[in-house]
């Protein structure tokens, strides 16, 4: 069981802490807003009102006991880079921040933090990327310019063989179908005369081109 | 070519924006912050100053001759209340929009938009499930408790088989291993005996709980 403490309970700092204790975890939320922590007290291991800009405030915290310390306060500057100064001056190694702007993000690399993180800015290219792909569920990327896709089974395609419906989409022979969930089934070993079923979930692997191209044709 | 209408240029909307037009789409940007909008203006298509609360400026932006409408209106929800009821009332059909709490969410969908997004708690969920499974670089959800988990190659597992890494992880027989990504190759075919070298990304299938298991004796 892993220990983990998330500075500022705002809509970010909140999912995070939250999250965490549905996996198990241990998790002690600090934030300066009394009515929050009271709201938010029965949502985690603990929760307490501190100014993390206090140095001694942070010491109390025993900060250095956790197995990661998150810092989740994005409208002021100033208080996340005096937390994370302080927390560095601890002795805290892990720390994972959100940071509000490039400024922001130049800043905390140079203090030497594990991870920063712009949720509105990481959100906003997922969002795109699902507007301009609407046949894509969800994707991975491999590295190299490889990435595994989830695509909506298309009705026209329940019980047809792979072949068929790869003969349909040309630029396909690039594409390969790297594994098929039907219902708790994983399949893994997809023949050419494998027949999709209605609830099927394909996964198919290529390039960036290659799926593109694959994509437009999709529809 | 897709063409998209995006509302309110924040971190988000701009995010939402610039990857559009990354992808090859037309893009408009509107806000009512004239500044913000002249410093956009090279980066999209287009870039309007309008107050979208008021319905014949929505009119005259011709809101339906677009593919989607995206409003990330954060901070008042009664301008992103007043900005959707104004569309559905020109006849814009998909609509993508951002919430910034559950109510603002109910409202949201009484109306009937295409989806809602809270990208600083879909965010913040990512980020826990990242800082709870440290050994899992990315991951899709396929439905039915099944997930695909991109995971670290351990330096100790470099040229060995696939056969005796998971000989070496007990309950690890009811996860499986899907594909293997070398250099520019996506490897689908996986005997027991494959080796597995440095630079490989490897990609397991299984239940939340045989993958829990396998990642708690990972490290
Ligand atoms: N000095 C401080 N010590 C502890 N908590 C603080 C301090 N200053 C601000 N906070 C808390 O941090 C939380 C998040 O801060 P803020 O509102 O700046 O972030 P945000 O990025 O706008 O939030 P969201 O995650 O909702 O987008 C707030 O609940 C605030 O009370
Ligand atoms: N009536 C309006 N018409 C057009 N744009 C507007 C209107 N009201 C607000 N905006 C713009 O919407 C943008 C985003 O709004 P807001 O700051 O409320 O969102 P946010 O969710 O806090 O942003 P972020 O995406 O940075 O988290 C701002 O740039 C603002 O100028």
């Amino acid at each position: 069981m892993e220990r983990f403490l998330v500075i500022g309970l705002g809509r970010f700092g909140t999912a995070i802490a939250k999250e965490l204790v549905r996996l198990g975890n241990i998790v002690v939320g600090v934030d300066t807003d009394a009515k929050l922590v009271n709201r938010l007290a029965d949502s985690f291991t603990e929760a307490l009102i501190a100014d993390v800009t206090d140095e001694q405030a942070l010491r109390e915290l025993n900060a250095t006991q956790y197995d990661a310390v998150v810092v989740a306060i994005g409208s002021s500057l100033e208080t996340s880079i005096l937390c994370i100064l302080h927390l560095k001056t601890l002795g805290v190694k892990n720390i994972w921040v959100k940071a509000a702007s490039k400024a922001h993000h130049t800043i905390l690399s140079k203090l030497g933090v594990t991870r920063v993180i712009h949720p509105e800015v990481e959100m906003g290219v997922r969002i795109a990327q699902a507007l301009n792909y609407p046949m894509i569920n969800q994707f991975m990327r491999l590295g190299n310019g490889i990435y595994l896709v989830e695509v909506e089974v298309k009705p026209q395609w329940h019980n047809k063989t792979l072949r068929e419906i790869f003969s349909q989409l040309s630029g396909a022979d690039s594409v390969q179908a790297v594994t098929v969930k039907r219902k708790t089934e994983i399949k893994t070993v997809l023949p050419k005369d494998f027949v999709l079923l209605e609830e099927d979930r394909l996964v198919l692997a290529g390039s960036q081109s290659a799926l593109k191209s694959l994509a437009k044709r999709w529809f």
